[in-house]
């Protein structure tokens, strides 16, 4: 109870000061959801696609979504560029925009399909699945 | 996709906190359309040809050994980095050293299975001619390899499953007034007591018919004892299966290439 405590004293204090640091976005609230790396899982038996996609079923693509909103923390993976248009964008929120939270690492999947009815062809499609997120 | 994007952009909104909300729910018919563009993204925009009727089956050669290097030969996490190489297996096409290195080096491998692809003038001796369609090759794909892979069946019912054999592959050049002229490509030695998968390095002829589409009359394959005791013999007899023997151990063609980067979704 006591631990419980504290934290919840510890949580309201860092919530004070976040309502009084100056360079907070006030349109964002402080819980709103931060750039991070999401599931998504494309099924291309469930587009029924498997008549010519012989491999594989689906694949993990992941996408990148959340906000980069200030300030902008080591896990988001912002570039120094991103910190620089945060700053801005606080200065003038109608004229520039945020950073935008978008794959930082992409690696490659190969997919087997049936070019006609004997004939197959396994292909590396680069930049398809998303490793990581960031503020760019 | 521009045109996916601009269909999309239909269906979401921006709501003012740079955050993408959905606005509205598509139609069925709208859904078809933007599979249709992820397809054409991935350069499938249509069902594979002949297929409507009844779907391709992986039991021929061709996809069977394509599946094989897709279990067996790619890494798992299909990441940048190729699989090790005490985790690789030969498989049941005999995956080599040099087969190895192609896959990982290749962007695109391609199978052309053996066809009955009649070319008037060509008169057949003993040997066998062996044709492949390579028109659908992606333009600007630059090959790495191509090898011809021949099946050696012990399954030979009269005194030639004995004996070595040297099976020598030659590309068609003429045709003229029914004469013939071929163009020496490769030899492999087989010998007695040795049935599986046997490779000759095509790529040469692969290459030409790419840049030669008129110039594609197929190769012919010439079997001769290993000691030319006696002339040449009919492939079928040493055991090589022909494109009428079993589906799973008919000859196909494969071609490593290494893309050029350009995206080649086709126009609709």
């Amino acid at each position: 109870q006591k631990r419980d405590a504290r934290r919840k004293k510890k949580s309201e204090s860092s919530s004070l000061d976040y309502r009084n640091n100056p360079y907070t976005d006030p349109g964002v609230q402080y819980n709103s959801r931060t750039c991070k790396i999401q599931t998504l899982y494309v099924s291309f038996r469930d587009l029924k696609w498997q008549d010519w996609i012989i491999a594989p079923d689906g694949y993990d693509a992941y996408y990148c979504s959340g906000e980069c909103n200030f300030p902008l923390n080591a896990h988001m993976n912002a570039t120094n560029h991103a910190i620089v248009q945060t700053l801005v964008h606080l200065v003038s929120p109608g004229k520039v925009p945020k950073p935008c939270c978008a794959p930082t690492k992409l690696s490659p999947i190969s997919v087997l399909y049936f070019l006609d009815e004997s004939n197959v062809i396994l292909k590396k499609y680069k930049n398809m699945v998303v490793k990581s997120c960031g503020c760019h | 996709s521009t045109a996916a994007a601009e269909r999309m952009s239909g269906l979401y909104v921006d709501n003012g906190f740079d955050q993408t909300i959905v606005h509205r729910v598509i139609s069925q018919r709208e859904k078809r359309e933007v599979e249709h563009e992820i397809l054409n993204l991935l350069g499938l925009p249509d069902r594979p040809k002949n297929t409507a009727a009844r779907p391709p089956q992986v039991k021929r050669s061709a996809p069977k050994f394509l599946l094989d290097i897709y279990k067996n030969a790619l890494g798992e996490d299909e990441d940048e980095k190729p699989i090790g190489e005490q985790q690789r297996r030969a498989g049941e096409f005999d995956l080599t050293g040099q087969d190895f290195r192609a896959i990982d080096q290749s962007d695109v491998i391609m199978t052309f299975a053996a066809r009955n692809h009649h070319v008037p003038g060509v008169r057949h001796e003993r040997g066998k001619r062996l044709w492949f369609d390579v028109s659908e090759v992606p333009p600007g794909e630059h090959i790495i390899s191509a090898e011809l892979r021949l099946y050696r069946s012990m399954d030979v019912k009269n005194w030639r499953k004995n004996g070595s054999y040297m099976i020598t592959a030659y590309r068609v050049l003429k045709t003229e007034n029914g004469t013939r002229e071929l163009q020496y490509v490769d030899a492999v030695n087989t010998t007695a007591g040795k049935e599986g998968w046997l490779t000759l390095n095509v790529s040469e002829a692969l290459d030409h018919w790419v840049n030669n589409p008129d110039g594609n009359k197929g190769l012919y394959l010439s079997v001769h004892p290993a000691d030319r005791s006696v002339h040449e013999v009919r492939p079928e007899d040493v055991g090589i299966v022909g494109f009428r023997g079993n589906p799973d151990k008919q000859p196909f063609m494969v071609g490593y290439f290494k893309s050029s980067g350009i995206r080649e979704s086709k126009v609709r």
